[in-house]
């Protein structure tokens, strides 16, 4: 069953370009990031048009580890660790996450875990 | 994730990536979807950093999220990162870290690092060989003439393998999803095979971000996973992210 053929494959595509369809589900919007600002304001006008859908991420991550870790413990003491985390991140790093976690209203130490999420899950 | 570069016939050098992301993170069985990958969607952004009003990188992105997996330095190089897995990942990394053994970089922040500072697709290349990381990853690269694509393969300390096009009767394209090259991918997970087939048969005569993109958005290649399609031409200075979705019947990943 493992070697059968893929029953959801498909023949290459022709002529898919531009983008329409019942798979396209729209162009990601354009935003310009002012290297010239504070570290801490680069996010800001992003981060403002983008919070409501951040986060409701960093709750939707926040809920699989509890799913995990039913008693709240394990999940309080990685975003507490996580806090700690952020200190030791380099220039220019540091200072955004903290301006992010800052101008979403969202704990620091969800930001962090959403920025060292690949580390995490890499094995 | 599925990355390609890939050369056409007169030298100039095409990259473009599926961007899959929240495997095991929360099934919606309602929509028959991933509940991370649904919720990254609306959260991608295609970002043009500038300095003195003068682009210096452009990226495709996540809000909130300050390093890099998608980008390009326009008119010198393309960079795309795909995930690699393994035993010795990216939580030794961190503990390592956390215990003060701070010489390793986090992939993300190397990856911005790069499209920021690095000058050239040499310069890039030797920054991505040689910096140690945090985590296992495949760095894509692309350049602006013949030759200039790879595909980087890095554990935490170490280049483990660079795949070069077009060099010493090198391949015309490079391909890389979640696997070693050189190795079989998973067999209940090979969107490789099927994503060579479709390269394979457009040819370097008939190659282009169009005809790339009709590979990327071919099942499986394109599953449950994908948020986004990315195209980047280096000489043009164009990136395009798509924001893309796998209707049923889809494979979950």
């Amino acid at each position: 069953a493992v070697l059968a053929k893929d029953p959801y494959a498909e023949e290459c595509r022709n002529e898919s370009y531009p983008p329409s369809g019942p798979r396209f589900k729209g162009n990601a919007p354009v935003y310009i990031i002012n290297l010239d600002l504070p570290p801490s304001k680069r996010w800001d006008q992003l981060i403002n048009d983008k919070k409501v859908q951040l986060k409701t991420l960093t709750d939707t991550m926040r809920g699989i580890m509890t799913a995990f870790f039913p008693s709240g413990k394990v999940v309080h003491i990685l975003e507490k660790e996580l806090t700690l985390l952020s200190a030791t991140l380099p220039y220019p790093f540091r200072e955004e996450i903290e301006g992010i976690a800052k101008a979403s209203g969202i704990p620091l130490g969800e930001i962090v875990m959403f920025n060292v999420f690949y580390e995490i899950f890499t094995v | 994730c599925t990355s390609i570069v890939a050369e056409d016939k007169t030298g100039k050098l095409y990259h473009a990536r599926n961007l899959d992301f929240g495997l095991f993170l929360g099934w919606d069985v309602k929509n028959s979807s991933w509940t991370i990958t649904e919720e990254l969607r609306p959260l991608t952004v295609s970002l043009d950093f500038q300095r003195n009003n003068k682009t210096v990188f452009k990226s495709s992105n996540f809000a909130g999220y300050v390093g890099m997996v998608s980008g390009m330095k326009p008119g010198i190089f393309s960079l795309t990162m795909n995930e690699r897995f393994s035993i010795d990942g990216g939580y030794i990394g961190i503990f390592q870290w956390i215990l003060g053994k701070r010489d390793g970089m986090w992939m993300g922040f190397l990856t911005r690092a790069v499209l920021e500072n690095s000058t050239s697709y040499e310069d890039a290349k030797d920054q991505l060989t040689k910096t140690k990381l945090l985590a296992p990853a495949y760095f894509i690269l692309g350049g602006n003439r013949t030759g200039q694509g790879c595909v980087i393969t890095r554990s935490r300390l170490s280049t483990l393998d660079i795949w070069n096009i077009n060099t010493n009767g090198g391949p015309w394209y490079v391909l890389e999803t979640n696997y070693d090259h050189w190795e079989d991918p998973f067999v209940l997970d090979d969107r490789r095979t099927p994503a060579r087939r479709c390269m394979d048969r457009i040819t370097p005569e008939n190659i282009s971000l169009p005809t790339i993109f009709d590979v990327l958005t071919t099942k499986p290649v394109l599953n449950k996973l994908t948020v986004s399609t990315t195209l980047i031409s280096v000489t043009d200075s164009r990136i395009e992210t798509y924001l893309l979705g796998c209707p049923d019947p889809c494979n979950p990943w």
